[in-house]
């Protein structure tokens, strides 16, 4: 009978786009704002 | 092979050096004096002078990186994070190094330089990757590949003018260089081959933010080399569990782009379909139930749905695969056009089924493709035949034309193997609302009217009730089909001996 | 009526190869920077705890919520991630300014006693994320080209 698509971890009913937060194909959650990789202001780069 | 003497360890020597640069505060503060400093010790060295020493510099420092995460990957006792972050340590330095040459090489306007000193260094990495596949079998090692693909694919997608200005040459390089390490070619690279071309970052640029959907038809050979992939392990419908892992991978991934691009599903549903196997039903029907997101569905339950009626019905929908070109040999072809113009030759029908069957291997004995382009050109062919005599297609337009002899023939002569292979690829084009969903549904259920024998019902009955079982999702045109067939009385349906042949069949 | 069909010999090898690839499958670290200060590492928590991101927790609203302490911790603590730059809009909406020489975060403590094209100069408060607490600055000096 297929899989539950439902149960993938991917809020398929989401207004917004899955893509920029997709964990990847074996990910069971989305990414957290911590795990993407943002193009934030050099001054940012303190460490 | 010869590489000059000394090369290995000028690049060793050279490695090391832009490590420490690339970690020292200098470059925190100011990375292209760095970068301009290193450059210069390069040329000293005279690793620039030529495209032959460039890249002999790239392959052997590629193999220092990659041996040198073996031997971590190999230390007893080390956990995978702190294995990740000594191979990473190495690995982002010398990607870095890569896109600021990449970045900085030739002149701003002459883009040419940059990108094909891309594509050596991405084809270096690939070929470095393939040998090791190859030498090491079963102990070969994602890791260092995956790592450098995608910290230089995100390396080369910052927001940069510079980098802007070639983007899709990058994607472009990076999509061959993917196409070249398909799952095929390079198994024990697969999972890390799924996260690359299923990185967040990687489809936004291919299917969102590049213009004119220009990195579609890319994105559609990289999945179309992933269903061929899987394409055998999952014609056994047991699935070992790396089989599952992977086709579990690739239905997320298709519903990311259900949910966020469902056009590009619409328009490279065909070429999916051709090589996902026929038993594969869950996954083509996820593509096959994409419809445009300007679309409303009308409820395929809604008593008394007029479908001719609604306004798309009558558009043809956009099929990137050239079908008609599938059509081979070209005699074969020629011989249809002539068959759909004039009925002539009168052999081309009794001659059908020996251009379609291609071995007696059971299981094996159709070819395809070849069915699936057959099927669509001819109904193709029949909607704009019916047009051009300014009537719409309908179970009685659609009647006694040389279109439909050529399915009737089909459903008669073909056995059931060939049959169900037939049935299956007119079922591929019951989507959402358009010409080719109304011309297939009707197509389908006239032959199910006309059929001369009960087996050709069961099975066409067969082939879309096996459709409707698995989970969700269904495709609109299916599920308006089937309704029609179970509550039109003209179909006689609920009369079939075989509707009732176990309970919850019937249920 | 398709049933199966044996595997060819490729189809095996191909098996094999991915067989050995499933047993070092890549992290989903791998395709992110290396994270100085809070690596991923998965740890499997009480199913009670929450297990997923609470939703729209990637906003600017949802980061407005929380506290200058937690911004100050995120920004930070996560630096170069989405995180990082969602902590820094909340802080400026709570009217905090990146000082982009000492990079530190000051607030106005009252009106600056001097306003110029140059800069502002007055009493603050700061946090100070070497000692890791807020800190008031009397007669400091905000010049604006240091303003992020």
């Amino acid at each position: 009978l297929g899989q539950d698509l439902t149960a993938l971890g991917l809020n398929l009913n989401s207004p917004e786009n899955l893509y920029p937060n997709f964990g990847g194909p074996w990910a069971e959650t989305p990414c957290r704002p911590q795990d993407i990789d943002f193009h934030v202001p050099p001054e940012y780069l303190i460490n | 092979f010869d590489d000059p003497p000394g090369l290995l360890e000028k690049t060793e020597f050279l490695l090391r050096e832009w490590i420490s640069i690339h970690y020292s505060a200098t470059a925190g503060r100011d990375p292209t004096r760095a970068f301009s400093i290193f450059v210069q010790q390069m040329n000293g060295h005279g690793i620039l002078k030529t495209d032959d020493l460039i890249t002999r510099f790239f392959r052997l420092s590629t193999q220092m990186c990659v041996d040198l995460c073996y031997r971590f990957l190999a230390e007893p006792a080390s956990t995978p994070t702190l294995i990740r972050t000594k191979c990473f340590h190495t690995l982002d330095a010398f990607v870095r190094l890569i896109a600021l040459l990449v970045k900085h090489s030739g002149d701003a306007s002459n883009t040419n330089t940059k990108i094909n000193l891309l594509n050596k260094v991405l084809g270096i990495v690939a070929g470095v990757l393939l040998q090791d596949h190859d030498n090491r079998l079963t102990e070969f090692q994602q890791l260092p590949y995956h790592r450098i693909f995608i910290m230089l694919f995100l390396e080369l997608n910052t927001p940069e003018p510079i980098l802007e200005a070639i983007n899709y040459q990058v994607l472009t390089a990076f999509c061959h260089t993917l196409h070249i390490l398909r799952p095929a070619k390079a198994s024990g690279f697969a999972y890390a081959w799924l996260e690359l071309v299923s990185h967040r970052v990687f489809i936004g640029r291919m299917l969102a933010i590049t213009p004119q959907q220009k990195g579609w038809g890319m994105y559609a050979q990289l999945l179309i080399d992933l269903f061929k992939f899987l394409a055998p392990f999952l014609r056994n419908a047991e699935l070992a569990k790396p089989v599952t892992l992977l086709y579990k991978g690739t239905l997320r991934v298709l519903l990311v782009l259900l949910h966020d691009f469902p056009e590009f599903l619409c328009d490279y549903h065909y070429g999916f379909c051709d090589v996902i196997p026929p038993n594969c039903i869950q996954m083509r029907n996820l593509i096959l139930s994409a419809f445009p997101r300007n679309m409303r569905l009308p409820d395929p339950f809604t008593p008394n749905l007029k479908v001719d009626m609604l306004p798309e019905i009558a558009h043809a929908p956009r099929v990137l695969t050239n079908f008609a070109s599938m059509i081979q040999p070209m005699s074969f072809k020629k011989d249809l056009d002539s068959y759909l113009k004039a009925r002539a030759p009168v052999t081309f029908l009794s001659d059908l089924r020996s251009n379609l069957q291609v071995s007696n291997e059971p299981g094996m004995r159709y070819n395809i493709p070849l069915m699936n382009a057959l099927v669509l050109y001819v109904g193709a062919q029949a909607i704009n035949f019916i047009r051009n005599k300014g009537l719409t297609p309908n179970m009685s337009t659609i009647a006694h034309s040389s279109h439909m002899d050529i399915f009737q023939n089909l459903a008669v002569d073909l056995d059931t193997e060939g049959r169900y292979l037939f049935l299956n690829a007119i079922a591929n084009q019951l989507r959402y609302p358009n010409s080719h969903t109304h011309y297939f549904s009707c197509t389908l259920l006239y032959l199910f009217a006309e059929a001369n024998t009960e087996a050709i019902q069961e099975q066409i009955t067969r082939v879309l009730l096996e459709r409707l079982i698995v989970n969700r999702p269904h495709p609109w045109g299916l599920l308006i089909t089937f309704i029609e067939l179970i509550k039109n009385p003209t179909y006689k349906f609920w009369n079939h001996e075989f509707v009732h042949c176990a309970p919850e069949i019937e249920k | 009526p398709l049933g199966p069909v044996p595997l060819q010999k490729e189809h095996q090898c191909q098996f094999q190869m991915m067989e050995a690839a499933f047993y070092h499958m890549p992290h989903p670290s791998d395709s992110e920077r290396l994270r100085t200060y809070l690596p991923r590492n998965p740890v499997p928590t009480p199913l009670y705890y929450h297990q997923v991101p609470l939703p729209h927790s990637d906003t600017v609203e949802f980061f407005q919520r929380l506290s200058t302490e937690t911004l100050f911790f995120i920004f930070y603590y996560m630096e170069g991630t989405k995180a990082q730059y969602l902590a820094a809009k909340a802080l400026k909406k709570q009217s905090w300014r990146f000082h982009t020489k000492y990079m530190m975060w000051f607030q106005r403590h009252e009106e600056p006693k001097i306003i110029n094209e140059e800069y502002e100069q007055g009493t603050y408060i700061y946090f100070d994320y070497e000692k890791w607490g807020q800190r008031k600055k009397e007669g400091f000096m905000f010049e604006y080209k240091y303003l992020e």
